[in-house]
């Protein structure tokens, strides 16, 4: 069986000063076992 | 072959020696003899499986992407009445075991598939059936849900296959190299995905940087010989901020679906399609996979905009329980011979709020068969 996401999350608005920017990123990689309630990406609170 | 060789000489010597009791003696060394072939055959079936997957395993590790290779299996598989065996799965495996018997068979099916039996919700004992035992529930505190505000988590325990920004024309995502599926076949025409057209995604794009236009490949002719599935009058791309993650649970793995994030479910759609498997061989050989399987899909709204979760079915755990909608039945025996039906939709009431969900809250679950 097989889960797929699809979700609409915070983008960059200006592509300058990214680490600031408040844009999603994905915390995982392909092939890594996760398990229910870890975190799959964050972004900053703006 | 060797040992059949010697099965046969020993046959004929016995019936030029004569008298019927060496003629029963050659007959009772057949079964036995074609039980070891059947077994070692089956044995190199096994090793040549497991060399396949050392190779896989190589090749991934060295960066080289699977590529979709249509094979005759996958022909095959299309033959086979998988619905029924599923059902027919499903059936077996609610056979409730005695008392005595359950804690071995559970622990065999643990060691097969690498579970970890010490997170299961109650003693092994009041598992009356495999099928019980597959959707366990776990300790409380087993899976603690991360306490970021700012983090989307993940519903179920599993293996990412994908994850990504859709940001081509028709948003699409890839099964493997060389095949890809739009999200809007998989959680249906009527979903709610936040797409524009093609024209303005140029006008919006034009002011934050300057992208090179696709020059579109297809001519007239091309276009009015294919399928109408292909034509498509206004095309399309995905708005900006719009991602997407490919989840893969194993045999072994918790087999219950949590809520990624805080938010409200305002549709539900069932696709009642094909059950092929969803391993990863059935990934690269099996074209259109994804769409093509019976599926659940809830689609609806969370701080960020739209939110959408499909809980796809395979051959052996073919059903999906939806506990925000008990009276759902999926893996249901087959009327009609076409696998193309639309989905069954329902809009949650109240309209426009549906069912609210936090974080970490129990959705689903996929039952055997």
């Amino acid at each position: 069986s097989t889960v797929v996401l699809v979700f609409q999350a915070p983008i960059s608005k200006s592509p300058k000063d990214k680490a600031l920017s408040p844009e999603f990123r994905f915390c995982i990689r392909r092939g890594d076992r996760i398990q229910m309630g870890q975190a799959l990406g964050r972004w900053r609170d703006s | 072959t060797s040992f059949l060789q010697k099965l046969q000489i020993t046959q004929a010597r016995a019936s030029i020696n004569g008298g019927s009791s060496s003629s029963s003696q050659g007959n009772s060394f057949l079964v036995p003899g074609a039980t070891v072939a059947t077994i070692a055959m089956l044995g190199v079936l096994h090793a040549r499986r497991l060399y396949d997957d050392k190779k896989v395993e190589e090749a991934k590790e060295k960066g080289i992407e699977l590529e979709f290779q249509p094979d005759a299996k996958a022909t095959f598989l299309r033959l086979l009445p998988l619905r029924s065996i599923s059902r027919l799965w499903g059936f077996l495996t609610s056979v409730e075991f005695p008392l005595w018997l359950r804690p071995h068979v559970y622990r065999a099916w643990a060691r097969a598939f690498h579970s970890n039996l010490e997170e299961a919700a109650m003693p092994l004992e009041e598992y009356a059936s495999l099928r019980q035992f597959f959707v366990r529930t776990l300790k409380e505190g087993s899976r603690p849900i991360d306490s970021d505000s700012c983090c989307l988590v993940s519903p179920v325990d599993g293996t990412i296959l994908r994850f990504g920004e859709l940001k081509e024309a028709g948003a699409m995502i890839e099964q493997v190299k060389g095949f890809s599926y739009s999200v809007s076949s998989l959680l249906g025409a009527s979903s709610f995905l936040p797409m524009i057209a093609a024209d303005d995604m140029q006008e919006e794009s034009n002011g934050q940087e300057n992208t090179q236009r696709d020059e579109s490949k297809k001519s007239w002719w091309t276009i009015s010989l294919a399928s109408p599935k292909v034509r498509d009058p206004v095309p399309t791309r995905p708005m900006k901020g719009l991602f997407y993650c490919v989840i893969y649970l194993k045999p072994g793995d918790y087999h219950r679906v949590h809520s990624p994030v805080k938010w409200n479910v305002l549709v539900r759609r069932h696709f009642s399609g094909r059950l092929f498997p969803l391993n990863e061989r059935a990934t690269k050989t099996i074209r259109n996979l994804y769409v093509e399987n019976e599926r659940v899909v809830l689609e609806g709204q969370w701080q960020e905009g739209f939110m959408a979760m499909a809980a796809i079915g395979a051959t052996n755990i073919g059903s999906i329980e939806l506990f925000i909608e008990p009276a759902l039945r999926t893996n249901r025996p087959r009327k009609k011979l076409l696998h193309s039906e639309p989905p069954e939709e329902r809009e949650y009431e109240p309209k426009g709020i549906g069912v609210m969900l936090k974080k970490g809250d129990e959705v689903a679950a996929f039952n055997m068969g």
